[in-house]
């Protein structure tokens, strides 16, 4: 563990909880894609296999069921508790263009063909390109995304360039990568890129957020 | 067997 890795984790489980909070806060999930979070249930829910295989520590645990129990309370959220505010019509991006070839890829680039193995590839690439519909929302309606589904953005954002400066950090002090995962979060990151900008220049001068189609 | 010691991460 250090630290770019610890705040990354930070960040990530902030980013859970900024989105839950808005959403039962609100009572509404208006501007929040449902596509996007239901894939990353599938991310975690692929990933998070080993909790069954392998133990690495109880923070290792702990947070792996947190980031699973936090996803599914928030897929409930938006498809059954507050399914009146759910905006669907707009949320048209095709989840099949992005599921498929991630899948297909994983089949064929993995660093070993077994079911777990190739599981764990799958929810790499596919976390990498998750956020898409959320940012097809923001960018397709033309309408701002509120303040917190901004910050939502950030915090997740944020998690995967930390995570890149923690592989940096360990292939200097440990000396080993791991190919797929630093490809697919450099992939990741940059998605977020054109967000990150808007983001510095707009939110934090106070105004609201919109992304240019 | 390198690429295994991301799995510790989350």
């Amino acid at each position: 563990m250090n630290i770019f890795r610890l705040v990354g984790d930070l960040s990530h489980l902030a980013a859970l909880i900024i989105l839950l909070l808005k959403i039962w806060k609100s009572r509404s999930c208006a501007g929040v894609s449902g596509k996007s979070q239901i894939m990353f249930a599938m991310v975690y829910m692929t990933r998070y296999l080993d909790l069954f295989t392998t133990f690495v520590s109880v923070y290792n645990s702990v947070m792996k069921v947190v980031f699973l129990l936090f996803s599914f309370v928030t897929v409930y959220l938006i498809y059954f508790k507050f399914k009146a505010t759910y905006d669907g019509n707009h949320d048209t991006f095709r989840v099949e263009f992005l599921v498929v070839p991630v899948a297909g890829l994983a089949v064929l680039v993995n660093h070993e063909f077994s079911f777990l193995e190739i599981l764990w590839t799958f929810s790499i690439y596919l976390e990498s390109v998750a956020i898409l519909p959320q940012l097809f929302m923001i960018s397709k309606t033309g309408c701002e995304a509120e303040t917190i589904t901004s910050h939502y953005l950030f915090a997740l954002g944020i998690y995967r360039a930390l995570y890149i400066a923690n592989w940096i950090f360990r292939y200097y002090m440990e000396g080993f990568f791991d190919f797929i995962a630093i490809v697919a979060g450099c992939v990741q990151t940059i998605l977020y890129c054109d967000f990150f900008y808007l983001y510095v220049t707009k939110v934090w001068k106070g105004k609201r957020l919109t992304i240019p189609a | 067997d390198v690429h295994h010691n991301v799995k510790d991460e989350l």
